[in-house]
């Protein structure tokens, strides 16, 4: 059964989509059979992994939300082996406004999901920078959360707003939703501030906190505009290797649960 | 009569507070009258300002979007003097579905703001990074947007969506909503995709594009930490100097309209 989970944090910028293309592509690497949906109307993963906007017109994850497609309707291959995507169309900026007087509006990635993701390990939802309707569907759809924390005070600010819309939903909606894990991104060492909200973010998330810390490292920002992710584009740099030790801790993480 | 401008872009991390804040308050310095409307329900411009959590249970922007309340009885003085603000209170996470099936719901923050700005020369909007109804709000009060453009990748590539949606803007709501201009921010010398991206800014954009670019520099992001924008938490460093440069610039553009 394929294990869900969903990239989120509403504040922006903080390594969400980079996350989501840079870990799956490690976990396809393991040979895990992994799904990215791109659930942001930005659509970076998308560019991020080399679709062009020409080919995301139609369908996508608008799709699956409004239109009541199934996976086997708007998956795509990517150029990475093992790694699939249901890629965001411009349509679903209008997503969102569309779905409040639906009936199930929470529900309707869920609905689209289940039972249908029999040749996946993993799927990784990116969320966009907010705790909307599109990023409540993926919390809805989701077995997990994973929250990408840029190591910056107004990144540490959000984490408490995050932390009890989490707990509303699943009070309300998905009571099986669990936090899988935190991670601290564009670490930089020789900036105290990091120093000091790690020490914050692990002193009150403890082990729910990734050891993997990802460095800030000007390769994994180069990699999308060649629509590759970091492993691709330069394999040996310090984000590709953070990203593979990534993906093998949350391998051995999931395995204990 | 008040000049308002929205600080908008709807990718993430792109550095609208810190535009919004810093500039302000370079404003502020030079005897101007400013305001500041918190429109982002994460709160980073009041926390930037000083304003404490607990200050902000209620009221601000979501009384002056939902509530009908006036500027006056939502404004608050920042330490900063002649810089007041709007700020943003818990509540405003569920303004965007609350306005939804409200009349008039893209003229809420205009109508709330006609008029009652006589003792302001300038406003300006800080927005989530969204292109939902509060951002929308903003733009159809606004009289220009200022777009802070970080220089990486996805932040380019999300430009023409803005653009496309500013078109909109003005076709359906805002006759007069002009480009004010797009800046440059966390420009970094050391790495190369900063230059690339702003030949293509410029080369796209021409004279829009600020002279002024923001570099990136870790005090500018250790302010917000001590409630100061960084003219006060450290006058002399690089980010500061360039949010005098900035707000100088956008005093001489104002003249020559
Ligand atoms: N480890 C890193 N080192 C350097 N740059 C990075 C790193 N991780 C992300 N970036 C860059 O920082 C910017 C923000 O990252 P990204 O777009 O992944 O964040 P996000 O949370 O998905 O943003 P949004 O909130 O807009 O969806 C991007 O330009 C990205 O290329
Ligand atoms: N010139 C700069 N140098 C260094 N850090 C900066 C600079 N400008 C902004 N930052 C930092 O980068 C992060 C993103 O900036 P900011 O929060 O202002 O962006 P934003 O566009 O308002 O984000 P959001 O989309 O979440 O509203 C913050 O942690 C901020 O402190
Ligand atoms: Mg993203
Ligand atoms: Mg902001």
């Amino acid at each position: 059964k394929a294990r869900v989970i969903a990239v989120a944090n509403q504040k922006g910028g903080v390594g969400k989509t980079t996350t989501a293309i840079n870990l799956a592509t490690a976990l396809a690497a393991c040979d895990e059979r992994v799904l990215i949906i791109d659930l942001d109307p930005q659509g970076n993963a998308s560019t991020g992994l080399g679709l062009d906007r020409m080919q995301r017109t139609r369908g996508g994850s608008y799709s699956l939300l409004i239109e009541g497609a199934t996976i086997a309707d708007v998956v795509v291959e990517t150029d990475i082996p093992g790694l699939d995507i249901v890629p965001a169309s411009v349509d679903l900026v209008g997503a969102e406004l569309e779905l409040v007087n639906e009936g199930q509006r929470e529900y309707r990635l869920r609905a689209a999901l289940d039972g249908r993701l029999g040749q996946y390990d993993y799927v990784l939802i990116d969320c966009p920078p907010a705790l909307g309707l599109l990023t409540l569907n993926a919390l809805v759809a989701a077995n997990a959360v994973m929250v990408p924390v840029q190591c910056e005070f107004f990144a540490l600010e959000g984490l408490s707003h995050l932390m009890r819309t989490l707990q509303r939903i699943t009070r309300a909606f998905n009571a099986s939703l669990e936090i899988q894990g935190l991670v601290l991104t564009m670490y930089d060492r020789r900036n105290k501030l990091c120093g000091s909200v790690e020490n914050d973010v692990r002193g009150f998330f403890g082990d729910k906190v990734y050891r993997t810390v990802i460095p800030r490292n000007v390769r994994v920002s180069e990699a999308p505009s060649h629509g590759k992710p970091i492993l691709v584009y330069d394999t040996r740099c310090q984000g590709a290797q953070a990203y593979i030790k990534l993906a093998g801790e949350l391998l051995r993480r999931e395995r204990q649960r």
